[in-house]
């Protein structure tokens, strides 16, 4: 299937919580997201993985800047309770590629990962959907990460910055 | 922002393949999603978290059960090269809610962990993109899963059971 790239974007100023050594149990992702949502923190994007062994969960989440001292508040009793712990980083930048073609992924993938790796932009973490490519760099890349993206798919007037919210 | 959650979705018969302590340097995403490209292994989602010290990334990605052969042998060479190892995990399936909004994630997720708490479904994996949230969960839940979030957000007959690809 013909993949079709239609544009790529970067949102800047995000900070990301990960919450590590969660215990990999039922109720215990509602228990989390039900006090953040409580604190009026919202939440962008969500990535979970879990331990080989199964017994523990990493859930990593971004938030906007302004959310984060009241995320730390709430996260911090949460991670005494839960009995796992959280670590915090700011200055990161959300490069995205969105396109269209159920190959979207493993050929888009290797092209948007290939540009970033010829400019030694270290990728922190990926998440994906139907139609998009999306990867957490250090916000110091940010502009240069969108433009090598942009031009490795020819996008010519297409991209696009994403206004700073 | 209103909430509206258009539907809710299962996708049966996932494969997941965790690479862990892989080194988090630029350039090895690219070396890994280029390998697999050529491989013709084709990769639905693709997550990755980074170790607490920023050493070592770990990235999940699923794939249709068709792929499975040839993916294991292309990965088990790659994990060899860059020294890391994977897992694999079969009989997955995938829930997801779909929806509109910017309070999307915070409100929905609470909705949607709470209900899969209830049913005592286990999270394996969590995906957002801006309009879904996807869980990763065992196969068998799948059914019951897609049932008891189709209620908790009142669906009606909007739920829906993608094809088997
Ligand atoms: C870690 C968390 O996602 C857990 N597995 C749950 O189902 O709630
Ligand atoms: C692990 C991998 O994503 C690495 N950080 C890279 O940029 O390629």
């Amino acid at each position: 299937e013909r993949i079709v790239v239609r544009g790529c974007a970067l949102k800047e100023h995000i900070a990301r919580i990960t919450l590590r050594d969660v215990p990999n149990k039922p109720g215990v992702a509602a228990n989390i997201f039900h006090t953040i949502a409580s604190g009026n923190v919202v939440v962008d994007d969500i990535i979970q993985t879990i331990s080989d062994d199964g017994q523990y969960a990493y859930i990593a989440f971004t938030i906007e800047y302004g959310d984060l001292a009241d995320a730390k508040a709430i996260i911090s009793k949460l991670c005494n309770k839960l009995d796992c712990y959280e670590t915090y980083q700011m200055d990161l930048a959300k490069v995205s590629v969105v396109g269209i073609g159920m190959q979207m992924h493993t050929g888009v993938a290797d092209q948007m990962f290939k540009a970033l790796a010829k400019a030694q932009v270290n990728i922190q973490n990926i998440t994906t959907s139907e139609i998009k490519i999306s990867c957490l760099i250090d916000e110091a890349h940010g502009p240069r990460a969108l433009r090598v993206v942009h031009d490795a798919f020819d996008l010519g007037g297409k991209g696009t910055l994403l206004p700073k919210k």
